[in-house]
């Protein structure tokens, strides 16, 4: 652990909270795309089920567990509790088009074919691309409430963190995983366009309004 | 080329 994934990890538990809380505060996931949602709780979910058969630390473990918990409990909140606010209209990405290229991705570029490998590396795969409903969402709407734009900053600001962990990992320990830093850089790119609105604009004080 | 802690990231 080093301190850059400390930050990247505690980014992206501040994106989940963010993002819970604004719904259950405000009743309403107006401007949320639930489909963006639904492959997250997939990626934890394909991620994560080395919590049954790999021990880490507690503080993975815990972790693991949070993250699980809470995209369920996002879910729960877009498609049941507070359904009648969910602009579906607007939510139209068709994630066939993410996922079939991931599960053949992760079959054709993996570390291992064990079925536990291969849940990760699509994993992986997937939550590079997971964010791109929500992104098509605003772009679509072409705005975003400040709210929202705070949570896919923090969200986009993780796996950059997690980029600099990387490569402190590879000058430290030796360590580095291809599948993981690629995804990684990819996941950030998609992000790019948004970190630099976000800054000239929200961090400003401003709406977050795509340009004309 | 698995070992268990490859993944011990997040």
């Amino acid at each position: 652990m080093n301190i850059f994934r400390l930050l990247g990890d505690i980014c992206h538990l501040v994106a989940i909270i963010v993002l819970l809380l604004k719904i259950w505060k405000t009743r309403s996931c107006a401007g949320i795309s639930g489909k963006s949602q639904i492959l997250f709780a997939l990626v934890y979910t394909t991620r994560y089920v080395d919590l049954f058969f790999t021990y880490v630390s507690l503080y993975n473990s815990v972790m693991k567990v949070i993250f699980l918990a809470s995209s369920y409990a996002t879910l729960y909140l877009i498609y049941v509790k507070f359904k009648a606010t969910y602009d579906f209209n607007h939510d139209t990405f068709r994630i066939e088009f993410l996922l079939i290229p991931c599960v053949i991705l992760s079959l054709l570029i993996t570390h291992d074919y064990s079925p536990v490998e291969l849940l990760w590396t699509f994993s992986i795969y997937l939550e590079a691309v997971a964010i791109l409903p929500q992104l098509f969402m605003v772009s679509k709407t072409g705005e975003a409430e400040t709210i929202t734009s705070h949570y896919l900053f923090a969200l986009g600001a993780y796996r950059a963190l997690y980029i600099v962990n990387w490569i402190y990992r590879y000058y430290t320990e030796s360590f580095i995983d291809g599948i993981a830093v690629v995804a990684g850089i990819i996941q950030t790119i998609l992000y790019a366009d948004f970190f630099y609105l976000y800054i000239t604009k929200v961090l400003k004080g401003k709406d977050f309004k795509l340009p004309a | 080329a698995s070992n268990p802690s490859r993944h011990d990231e997040l």
